[in-house]
């Protein structure tokens, strides 16, 4: 999945980001 | 390039996951990211973040809401859908 976020929601998009490896789902993140 | 980088992931990725808030929706890169999405007909699973005015061509899409639930409740339901389009 690629994630569209704003720089200023980057810490919130961090964290999701490791929950969602955690539960075997792949994000990009730029 | 970071242009160009982000360009090939987004044809890779078969679905986004659009993180909204007020910052998001004041960014032209994540407005051009979903609008190529839904001009090439992929999935989006918008994300509310933190409370915005939703932009009508998101109206029809269902959102996972993190501003009216715990983290954990719409984490789950985020995981949920993202499981439904993965298969």
């Amino acid at each position: 999945f690629f994630v569209s976020y704003a720089r200023k929601d980057q810490p919130f998009v961090e964290q999701l980001a490791i929950d969602l490896k955690r539960r075997s789902i792949d994000v990009w993140l730029d | 390039s970071w242009s160009r980088q982000v360009g090939r992931a987004l044809d890779m990725c078969s679905a986004m996951i659009l993180v909204l808030s007020p910052d998001g929706l004041e960014s032209e890169n994540v407005d051009d990211e979903w609008n190529y999405y839904l001009d090439n007909k992929k999935m989006i699973v918008p994300l509310l973040y933190r409370e915005c005015r939703v932009p009508f061509r998101l109206h029809k899409l269902q959102f996972i809401d993190f501003t009216r639930q715990s983290y954990d409740t719409a984490l789950s339901h985020l995981v949920s859908a993202l499981h439904v389009i993965q298969q």
